[in-house]
């Protein structure tokens, strides 16, 4: 049965091709893996281990556009990514591993992993043992092409340092990775500040926000601080924002004034209003109309579907995005504001000729981060001019649009995962 | 099952033929140098396979055995090999088998070899990423 193995296995060996690139990298995007039947470890529950491994390869899922699903059913052969557990002579392996202490694991570039079931691996945050979450992160950093690196903290170090609470994939990993297969890159269908108000320990109010990306049926907090996405994230929305589409929004809205805090999502020709104390949408309005309602209803001279809106707190108005065009609407008034709709390019001019997203806009996000407001299309960004902007330069025009820069060198590291890997 | 009496297994009794070797003196730290590449690097993925003509395990015999037989390695060659482990191990460069460099060799670690003869991308070559992940031609050295 070894031999069957290690016959089935070499077939599918892929020599290492430097291609025209110089580096060696997998040349697809989407990697199958499995824990081969012949390979589980004596010391864990076969689905303790698929669950590490599922969250070893989703950690680099999160930092890489590469993503990962476990096969458990297509010929060996065709498998990208084989995993199992051995002692002494193991699977059809020429390296013999060594006993109890020193090597744990070895891996090859482009396929296989074995680890030392000699060795004590445990599971992740349990205090002795090697973690084999650890273990796995690292040897399939060398599957995927990275060497080892002798920085501390890198996950790629050769020596095992125990696991302290919270591993996680630092900045010059993800550069290492990334190096090799590139930036996350995509859309999103809208981008916002979360407020939230929180009681000191003194009784007085504070506020505080939180950055939300959303793509279809996921969503990522966005730490500005740290230049990267929460940990374990992207999440579905049914996860954090109960009641709103599943397969996601077109956009967000807080309406935040003296006499106002609304927050409503939009999708298609619906909207629904959110309620923020108990974190889910609202049942119904304070006219007892139930949600969604109808944009058409809800906001006086506008229809749905819509790209995108954000409520500028400077003038009160709700600024919709529909196509080529800009409704604003006046919030105490209930209706749009006189003039509207407009080409966006009038209301939104481009500082350089020709720089200008021209319409079907993605998201309008006012960061607090920033304190500015920004224009999202594609993979692309346009700023808008501010108060501050103009004061500094008077020729720039009122809400302009500064030269167009790219979304993942601004906000990094914001990257799919398997569909599979959603939960582990 | 591998006998335990602990909840946690922490007390696992692991038998003495199972033990790894631990790296004590300059022959088994030769031996160590020689297999994770520090001595000459390593060609890993020719490794792999029981049918494969490339046995790993064997080189590595060979020189266990020319240790043995006392035939004269080179000497400097071992000193280099020491004092690399020595640098990327951080570890002060005395070229010399001591209770530090010890210490460092028989952490558990990756079997995979530091020294690869077929890389060509290594941690001094980490430089600046374009959007579609191309390797720019400057390279910046930590």
């Amino acid at each position: 049965r070894k031999r069957h193995l290690a016959a089935l296995v070499s077939r599918s060996r892929r020599k290492r091709d430097l291609g025209s690139t110089g580096y060696m990298a997998f040349s697809k995007m989407v990697l199958s893996w499995r824990l081969i039947g012949e390979g589980y470890s004596s010391q864990l529950s076969v689905e303790e281990q698929r669950y590490i491994f599922r969250l070893a390869f989703r950690m680099w899922s999160e930092v890489s556009p590469l993503e990962f699903v476990e096969d458990t059913r297509s010929p060996l052969e065709d498998v990208d990514i084989r995993l199992g557990f051995g002692t002494g002579r193991h699977l059809g392996c020429n390296q013999r591993f060594d006993g109890t202490g020193q090597e744990f694991a070895h891996a090859w570039f482009l396929g296989d992993i074995h680890f030392d079931d000699d060795e004590h691996f445990t599971a992740p945050n349990t205090g002795s043992g090697i973690s084999l979450l650890k273990v796995a992160v690292h040897e399939i950093g060398h599957v995927l092409g990275l060497p080892h690196i002798y920085r501390s903290g890198s996950i790629m170090q050769p020596s095992y340092l125990p696991q302290g609470s919270g591993f996680e994939m630092d900045w010059m990993d993800r550069k290492a990775i990334q190096n090799l297969y590139g930036v996350c890159k995509g859309g999103f269908n809208t981008v916002f500040d979360w407020i939230r108000k929180e009681r000191t320990p003194y009784g007085e109010i504070s506020i505080r926000f939180n950055t939300y990306f959303m793509r279809d049926g996921w969503y990522w907090l966005y730490e500005n601080r740290n230049n990267r996405t929460r940990y374990g994230d992207p999440v579905t929305l049914q996860t954090g924002w109960r009641g709103i589409p599943a397969d996601g929004v077109d956009a967000y809205v807080h309406v935040w004034s003296r006499k106002s805090d609304a927050v409503y999502f939009f999708k298609g020709t619906q909207f629904w209003r959110y309620d923020t104390e108990n974190d889910k949408v609202f049942a119904q309005d304070p006219g007892g109309r139930r949600y969604p309602r109808l944009i058409s209803e809800g906001f006086p001279g506008l229809s749905g579907p819509i790209d995108t809106a954000f409520y500028d707190r400077r003038d009160s108005h709700i600024y919709f995005f529909k196509n080529r065009l800009v409704y604003a609407f006046n919030v105490a008034a209930n209706s749009l504001a006189r003039g509207f709709p407009k080409n966006i390019r009038d209301v939104f001019p481009p500082v350089v000729s020709g720089d200008h997203p021209d319409g079907n806009v993605d998201a309008a996000y006012f960061s607090y981060t920033h304190n500015a407001l920004f224009l999202l299309k594609g993979q692309r960004f346009w700023q808008v001019v501010g108060s501050r902007d103009r004061w500094r330069w008077p020729i720039l025009p009122r809400n302009g649009l500064l030269p167009h820069k790219e979304v993942n060198q601004h906000w990094l590291d914001i990257c799919n995962v398997h569909p599979t890997a959603l939960k582990l | 099952e591998k006998l335990f009496h602990s909840r946690d297994h922490s007390d696992i009794q692991t038998l003495t033929s199972h033990q790894a070797q631990d790296i004590t003196d300059t022959y088994t730290a030769e031996l160590f140098l020689s297999r994770y590449g520090f001595m000459q690097p390593v060609d890993w993925e020719e490794v792999p396979f029981e049918d494969s003509p490339v046995d790993f395990n064997d080189d590595f015999l060979d020189l266990q055995a020319m240790i043995q037989e006392g035939t004269p390695t080179q000497s400097d060659a071992f000193i280099s090999a020491l004092k690399e482990f020595q640098k990327v191990s951080g570890l002060p460069l005395t070229g010399v088998f001591d209770e530090a460099t010890k210490l460092a060799m028989n952490k558990p670690r990756c079997g995979v070899p530091d020294k690869d003869s077929n890389d060509t991308v290594t941690h001094s070559q980490v430089g600046n990423v374009d959007t579609d992940g191309r390797h720019q031609s400057e390279t910046v050295r930590r």
